[in-house]
């Protein structure tokens, strides 16, 4: 455990949080993409299925618990309690066209061919593009609220973190992951236009609105 | 890299 690591663990946590704040305080889940925390809920439960059968530590098993909990309780937000301020019609990302290559993907290449393998690298692959349906959604509306904005850069920046924690772990223990790594570089420059959207208008107060 | 099922990061 590094520092990078810790940031980047508590960044993607204060993100969940943060997104859970906006639906519970507007009481609305406008603006926000279904499909792409379908699709988070499904990274973390094929992920974390080493939760019964792989002890790390406290951390990481009260961890993965917290993250699959913020993932089922905000899908629950978008399709059941706050169902009508969803907005269904902008969020029509084509999920099929990221999950056959993905499960294509997690079969050709992975570290070995058991069903907890198979799906744990189906995950990575699945992470690295599941907030395409939320990008997606925002080009196609042209705008975000202020705290969805916020939510997705602190969920940005945790995949970044992590690019810094596995440099730090190679450095250190001589330990690498490749698909992990590989996935995590595609996954940060999706980000990256959000980044730059983010520094330059968000953070000078301006509301997130694309011309 | 990883052993099967040894995955340790979140």
């Amino acid at each position: 455990m590094n520092v990078f690591r810790i940031l980047g663990d508590l960044s993607h946590l204060l993100a969940m949080f943060l997104l859970l704040v906006k639906i519970w305080r507007s009481k609305s889940c406008a603006g926000i993409s279904g499909k792409s925390q379908i699709l988070f809920a499904l990274v973390f439960t094929t992920r974390y299925l080493d939760l019964f059968s792989n002890f790390i530590s406290i951390y990481n098993t009260v961890m993965k618990v917290v993250f699959l909990l913020c993932a089922y309780v905000t899908v629950y937000m978008i399709y059941w309690k706050f169902r009508k301020t969803f907005d269904i019609e902008n969020d029509t990302f084509r999920l099929e066209f990221l999950l056959v290559p993905v499960i294509g993907l997690s079969f050709l290449v992975n570290y070995s061919y058991t069903p907890t393998e198979v799906l744990w690298t189906f995950s990575i692959y699945l992470e690295s593009v599941a907030i395409l349906p939320q990008l997606f959604m925002i080009s196609k509306t042209g705008e975000a609220e202020t705290i969805t904005t916020h939510y997705l850069f602190f969920l940005g920046l945790y995949r970044a973190l992590y690019l810094a924690n596995w440099i730090w772990r190679y450095q250190t223990e001589n330990f690498y992951d490749q698909i992990s790594v590989v996935s995590g570089v595609v996954q940060t420059i999706f980000y990256c236009d959000f980044f730059y959207l983010y520094v330059t208008k968000v953070l000078k107060g301006k509301k997130l609105s694309l011309p | 890299v990883p052993t099967d099922g040894d995955h340790d990061e979140l």
